[in-house]
């Protein structure tokens, strides 16, 4: 699921395994998104790492392995010191099945982005699906789209040749379903541009968490956050600016 | 329209 989110917008990167877990950072080739992941140690059942290793892998090749697998295989990612590839076993363990598959790795020169702690002026929960209907309506009219936040609420407007169109989102709390609440927590009002065509990519990882959250302030790039159990991918997005 | 920004105007290279 985690490479399924991200395998369209960059299309090589390097695992960096150590004793956290499995981490991941890279831009796309245009510099306006940058995708972060961590998959922590507490989610594996099993998790070794004696030295810290990248391996330098190609999603879509990886994709096409990871497809081999069936939904409750059991997974092994295995890399030897200084690897050439990546070996992958598929274990079911009721007929007995092991599926094993090596993916060669390649040398990716890849530049850590510094990315400087924020205190972003708003911070806004929602339904990760609510978000991706919105952000795939509004595609449909504009390019474009205008995030607001105030004490109001969320407002995604856009404009295009058809016309134009604005979702509001009000802070509520679901008592029973917390799951599809939205907050809204303002330290000011913002108002951002952001390209649609990057907001509906990174719906792709709407799989991985009832929720998402938006962190925004004015003039910066917005944050978006998938949270999992042990683990998450962030989303960053240049702003467009100016008029 | 507005002009697309890019990350290395907001994030450094270590």
């Amino acid at each position: 699921q985690v490479v399924d989110a991200i395998k369209d917008l960059v299309q090589d990167c390097n695992f960096d395994c150590n004793d956290s877990g499995i981490a991941l950072q890279a831009m796309d080739n245009s510099h306006v998104a940058l995708v972060a992941m961590h998959l922590k140690t507490e989610g594996f059942s099993q998790y070794r790492c004696d030295r810290n290793i990248a391996l330098g892998v190609n999603l879509a090749s990886l994709q096409k392995v990871l497809r081999a697998a069936q939904n409750e295989d059991l997974l092994t990612l295995k890399a030897e010191d200084a690897p050439d590839v990546l070996s992958l076993v598929f274990e079911n363990s009721e007929n007995d099945r092991i599926s094993e598959y090596d993916i060669k790795l390649m040398d990716i020169d890849q530049e850590h982005l510094g990315i400087p702690d924020t205190e972003y002026g708003a911070t806004v929960t929602l339904p990760s699906a609510e978000f991706q209907r919105i952000c795939r309506d509004l595609m449909l009219i504009s390019e474009s789209v205008g995030i607001e936040a105030t004490k109001e609420g969320i407002k995604f407007s856009c404009a295009g040749d058809i016309g134009s169109g604005a979702v509001t989102l009000r802070q509520n709390a679901n008592v029973d379903k917390p799951e599809l609440s939205t907050t809204i927590e303002l330290q000011e009002p913002v108002a951002l541009t952001f390209s649609l065509k990057y907001l509906v990519n990174f719906c792709k990882a709407t799989g991985l968490s009832s929720t998402v959250t938006l962190s925004l302030s004015n003039e910066v790039p917005l944050l978006i956050e998938y949270k999992m159990e042990h683990g998450f991918v962030r989303f960053y997005l240049a702003p467009k600016i100016g008029d | 329209g507005a002009r697309q920004s890019t990350l290395g105007s907001f994030f450094t290279l270590p």
